[in-house]
């Protein structure tokens, strides 16, 4: 139940900074 | 665990990436000059970093970064 979660920050958000970091990170030379 | 010591090189890795100064530790500015090269908004960056700094002491450690990147791991395993 995602009414459940606490916080104003949805795991989505925290999904999608750390998976563009991961890619960034790979990314770079 | 050998899967352990991955997610934390990885975390290591990326955190890195947001303290580019190398300070051994993230400040909320660090985070909103990710704005630009991260696909996401000045809102969004600084709602990771209230997330993700679990005391509210305003700087993010190695430690409160990688307890965030750990959790985001499992959920992405979980689903």
């Amino acid at each position: 139940d995602p009414s459940m979660k606490a916080g104003a920050t949805s795991e989505g958000v925290l999904a999608n900074f750390f998976n563009s970091l991961l890619s960034k990170k790979t990314g770079s030379p | 665990s050998g899967a352990q010591l991955d997610m934390l090189a990885k975390a290591q890795e990326c955190f890195q990436i947001c303290d580019v100064e190398g300070k051994g530790f993230i400040a909320r500015c660090d985070m909103q000059r990710l704005h630009g090269e991260l696909p996401l908004s000045l809102e969004e960056l600084e709602n990771v970093f209230d997330t993700l700094d679990a005391d509210g002491n305003g700087s993010l450690t190695p430690e409160e970064f990688s307890t965030g990147f750990s959790q985001f791991l499992l959920g992405r395993t979980a689903s």
